[in-house]
């Protein structure tokens, strides 16, 4: 279908979202006066047995939340940051105690890693990049990508943790020579790694060898998509895409979420699915998180919305609560979870 | 939309895009 096409057959009706769909579970308040900017969750192992546990990022603090068996939390540990602050949380897959940090101003310019051994509750950090970071994700077996620089002086490395989250091993990647915005792993493709750049390109690299093998230009309407998830079946690649920079249309409002499919073999591609609001919302994507077919978004309207990318429409709608509008959403790694979370610290976690 | 829009379809693209990429 031609972009035109794809909204008009894909456009929710008025009634297809289900307020209900979420259900709160439990809520808590990190009491740091500073911004709240990240919300994660994360294993956690102590004492012999792992923990579902959450993450919270302040500008100044960076939190480690524990259950406790009244479905409340408690805080557990944190790490103190007075020279730069915190932009986001860098979840590492597989790897217990150790959490990624991504420090700076508008860009990154360190990512650490903050440490935590069992019983042992003093604080570590250390300094893993330093430079002017454009793209940074934590990927299956334990390993961290990041791209350093702009256009031909970038450099894309790949670093692996030791199981306790020590020792490492880096690797190189080929730069595409031009800027990298965002990474994404091909779920399934433990070798596969996909890349958004500011010209609107998917370039694709094998891990194991560090080879560039494809660059797939995707269409102009959308600049600087962001990739969240990506999976292969049948030789093709399926990416889901958001667009941050899209411009609100007035019969459409603005696209949120877009599935687009791609032969890597020939670099053709094609939309067959947008999301978009529903009748009645108004506001455009702010950030937004996809797990497995299920992708919410914080509006600029301080609301939260969701959609199930089968189905094709918005499944659930979360307006502001107490009065505050919602800046942060993620999606549980340890559980079907919603972390929505608040500038002002408050985190409400709601079953989906 | 069909797939014949896209080319022709490789299950074993990432392999065969490995093999013929530069090292």
């Amino acid at each position: 279908y031609s972009t035109e096409q794809t909204e008009i057959a894909d456009l929710p009706a008025c009634d297809s979202w289900n307020p209900g769909s979420l259900q709160l579970v439990s809520k808590f308040k990190n009491p740091s006066s500073s911004c709240s900017v990240d919300v994660s969750a994360m294993w956690w192992e102590g004492a012999g047995a792992k923990e579902p546990c959450i993450i919270t990022a302040c500008e100044d603090i960076v939190s480690l939340w524990k259950p406790l068996a009244t479905l409340e939390w408690e805080k557990v540990q944190s790490w103190h940051f007075t020279e730069i602050p915190v932009l986001q949380i860098v979840p590492v897959p597989d790897v217990f105690n150790l959490i990624c940090v991504a420090l700076g101003n508008l860009e990154i310019r360190e990512i650490r890693a903050l440490l935590c051994s069992s019983g042992d509750e003093s604080e570590t950090q250390v300094l893993l990049k330093s430079g002017n970071i454009k793209a940074v994700l934590g990927l299956t077996k334990r390993r961290l990508v990041s791209s350093i620089g702009t256009f031909c002086n970038q450099q894309v490395q790949i670093m692996t943790f030791a199981e306790d989250g020590g020792s490492k091993d880096e690797q190189l990647l080929m730069p595409p020579d031009e800027t990298i915005l965002t990474f994404a792993e091909v779920q399934g493709m433990q070798d596969a790694l996909l890349g958004t750049t500011t010209v609107n390109n998917i370039v694709i690299w094998n891990l194991k060898t560090g080879q560039l093998l494809k660059k797939v230009h995707i269409d102009d309407s959308y600049q600087a998509s962001v990739c969240h998830r990506a999976y292969s079946e049948m030789g093709l690649l399926f990416v889901v895409l958001s667009h941050p920079c899209a411009k609100e249309s007035q019969a459409f409002g603005s696209p949120m979420f877009q599935l687009l499919v791609i032969n890597p073999k020939t670099a053709q591609s094609v939309g067959v699915l947008l999301c978009c609001l529903p009748q009645g919302q108004a506001g455009r994507f702010l950030e937004g998180d996809v797990k497995d077919h299920i992708a919410a978004a914080v509006l600029t309207s301080g609301t939260i919305a969701v959609w199930d990318l089968l189905l094709g429409h918005c499944t659930a709608v979360l307006p502001p609560v107490s009065d505050q509008n919602w800046s942060l959403v993620k999606w549980s790694s340890t559980d079907s979870h919603l972390l929505a979370g608040q500038k002002d610290g408050n985190i409400f976690i709601y079953r989906y | 939309c069909s797939t014949a829009d896209l080319g022709p379809i490789s299950l074993n693209w990432f392999e065969e895009l490995s093999s013929e990429a530069p090292p």
